[in-house]
C-alpha cells in the first residue's frame, strides 16, 4: 500500500457518498446517469467475487464490501426510490456497444482463461468505459450541477492518483499489471476533457456547469 | 498466458 493508492481509494468513496448523498437529500436524481451507475455496480460484482476466497486485508475486504453496497444502494434510489426524476431520456446511452466489445476482449485479452480471472479482466475494462453514459448525458443536457461535477471531479482524482500508485508500484516493486494499466489511462484520458471544463468553469463559481 | 498477478488493489 501506498499513499497515492490509500487516498486514490479515500477520493473514490468521496466520490461514491457525495453522488449518494446528493440523490438521498435531494431526493432526485436529475442529471445523474443511471447507466452510468448500473455500469459500476456491474464492475464491483465482477471484480470483487474474490470477496470471500481471497482475504488480503481487513482494509481490502472493509472496502470491497463498502463499495459494493453503496453502488447497489444508488442504483437502487435511481431506478427505484426516485425513479420517477430519473431523466430517462436523456440517459441515452448505447451501453450494449460498451458490455460487448469489453466482454469480447476480456475473453481475448487476460492472464489466464479462468471464470475469475475472465471477469476481473472484465470489470477492468468496464470500468475504464462505465462513466462514458454520465458524461453523455452531460453532453447531452449541455449542463450539470455543480454537485454532479464534484463527484466527477473526484472519481477522476481517484483514477489520476491510480496512475501515480501504478508508477510508484513499478519504481518500488517493480510490481507492473499491464491490464489494470492500459486500460486506466484510457479511462483517465476520458476525464482529461472534463477536467478541463471543472477548472475553466465550475471552480470559478459559475455554480453549474454548461457546456459551451 | 502467464499467471495471473496478485489481486490487492481494489
Amino acid at each position: 500500500m501506498n499513499i497515492f493508492r490509500l487516498s486514490g481509494d479515500v477520493c473514490h468513496l468521496v466520490a461514491i457518498i457525495i453522488l449518494f448523498l446528493k440523490i438521498w437529500r435531494s431526493k432526485s436524481c436529475a442529471g445523474i446517469s443511471g447507466k452510468s451507475q448500473l455500469l459500476f455496480a456491474l464492475v464491483f460484482t465482477t471484480r470483487y467475487l474474490d470477496l470471500f476466497t481471497a482475504f488480503i486485508s481487513i482494509y481490502n475486504t472493509v472496502m470491497k464490501v463498502v463499495f459494493l453496497v453503496l453502488a447497489y444502494a444508488t442504483v437502487s434510489l435511481i431506478y427505484f426510490r426516485f425513479r420517477k426524476s430519473y431523466d430517462s431520456e436523456s440517459d441515452s446511452f448505447r451501453v450494449e456497444f460498451l458490455l460487448v466489445p469489453v466482454a469480447g476482449l476480456s475473453f481475448l485479452e487476460n492472464y489466464s482463461f479462468t471464470p475469475l480471472e475472465i471477469l476481473w479482466t472484465f470489470s477492468i475494462y468496464l470500468e475504464s468505459v462505465a462513466i462514458l453514459p454520465q458524461l453523455f448525458m452531460i453532453t447531452k443536457t449541455g449542463e450539470a450541477e455543480s454537485i454532479t461535477t464534484h463527484y466527477l471531479f473526484f472519481l477522476g482524482l481517484y483514477r489520476t492518483l491510480y496512475l501515480a500508485n501504478w508508477v510508484w508500484r513499478y519504481h518500488e516493486e517493480g510490481f507492473f499489471d499491464q491490464i489494470a494499466v492500459v486500460s486506466g489511462v484510457v479511462q483517465t484520458i476520458f476525464y482529461c476533457d472534463f477536467f478541463y471544463l471543472y477548472f475553466t468553469r465550475v471552480l470559478r463559481g459559475s455554480g453549474k456547469m454548461t457546456l459551451p | 498466458d502467464d499467471d495471473a498477478l496478485p489481486k490487492d488493489e481494489l
